[in-house]
């Protein structure tokens, strides 16, 4: 749905290439309500811009990330009660289609938070990849931590197969839920890790290509 | 003239160097509530895009980075036909900066965009 969506007060003119790929990312009007991109995944980006750029959003160069675009992609999972005792288990889905066809993947990683303190107890979390029409899973081990203990896993050979790319990622964060047994509060749910995606935007500017469609994967 | 201009240079650009209104880069910082777009742009808050404006000189200094046809249409207004224009100020170099974007579908995205701030003016 590419229809022109108002931006403040801009003029009725014919849309400048600039505001017209920005008319593309954005979610809509004023009063469109940003509700998913809350909590850890947002702490985790803001943290992640604050590094790559000053107050002005100039990059640093000192600290550069290696590529101009990072697309962090949220989970979605088919609800449910995860919780069986001290065990969590939750499946999530990672949506890949609709990527633009300028942006070309480079790496690919989940991350999320291997051990947090809930209530009286720790959790002790990993993630399992779901390959579909296979029953064992893989556990995926951790390639890298950050020193706020965040844990990524490389994924980036599950999302590329052979010269195509796959419409989505399915796994499964697993917790066991560590410490003194008891209590009746209800056990608080970890955050979902979230997906982010390195890319290279190959034309690295705002104009859009010419009446280019989102790239279909299969 | 253009000969008289050229062996007189030396005086021609000491009675213009200084000039408040020669092509020049200006600072302008903006915030992108003022351009309706905080409700999608997380950071930053604001930046400063900066502009070009001022008036090319008759005779373009080397420093002004001004093409060849540039240097002849100053000429040509001034000396042919004035209904010519003159050059304009323009940005000549940019830089880039990084912006963190909300996107429709929940996602969030860091991206670099080219040529966002001017970083130098020039006559053209």
């Amino acid at each position: 749905n590419q229809s022109p969506l108002p931006l403040g007060s801009l003029p009725a003119v014919p849309t400048l290439p600039l505001l017209q790929a920005l008319q593309m990312r954005a979610p809509g009007s004023p009063g469109w309500q940003v509700g998913p991109a809350s909590g850890q995944p947002l702490r985790y980006m803001l943290n992640l811009y604050r590094r790559a750029a000053d107050r002005e959003g100039r990059p640093r160069r000192s600290r550069s990330l290696g590529t101009n675009t990072i697309r962090l992609v949220q989970a979605s999972s088919n609800g449910g009660q995860p919780w069986a005792g001290r065990w969590y288990l939750q499946a999530l889905t990672y949506n890949l289609e609709g990527q633009p066809e300028a942006e070309h993947l480079l790496r690919a990683t989940v991350v999320y938070l291997p051990s947090l303190s809930v209530a009286h107890s720790r959790l002790l979390c990993t993630l399992e990849l779901v390959v579909a029409g296979e029953a064992p899973r893989v556990l995926l081990s951790p390639t890298a931590r950050s020193r706020h203990g965040w844990a990524e896993v490389d994924v980036t050979p599950y999302l590329v197969l052979g010269n195509s790319s796959v419409g989505s990622l399915a796994l499964r964060h697993v917790c066991v839920r560590a410490g003194r047994a008891g209590g009746h509060d209800a056990p608080v749910a970890p955050g979902h890790p979230f997906l982010l995606l390195y890319l290279n935007d190959t034309q690295a500017g705002l104009a859009p290509p010419a009446a280019e469609p989102h790239r279909r994967r299969r | 003239d253009t000969g008289t201009l050229a062996h007189d240079l030396p005086n021609y650009l000491r009675e213009h160097r200084g000039e408040k209104s020669d092509c020049s880069l200006r600072p302008f910082p903006v915030s992108f509530a003022q351009l309706g777009w905080d409700h999608w742009i997380i950071a930053p808050h604001r930046y400063n895009p900066r502009y070009c404006k001022g008036t090319c000189p008759h005779l373009l200094r080397y420093d002004y980075h001004a093409p060849n046809h540039a240097v002849v249409q100053s000429f040509v207004h001034q000396l042919v036909d004035a209904s010519v224009p003159r050059p304009s100020c323009v940005p000549y170099r940019y830089s880039p900066i990084s912006v963190l974007m909300i996107e429709r579908n929940g996602g969030i995205l860091y991206k670099e965009y080219e040529n966002m701030i001017a970083e130098s003016c020039t006559c053209r």
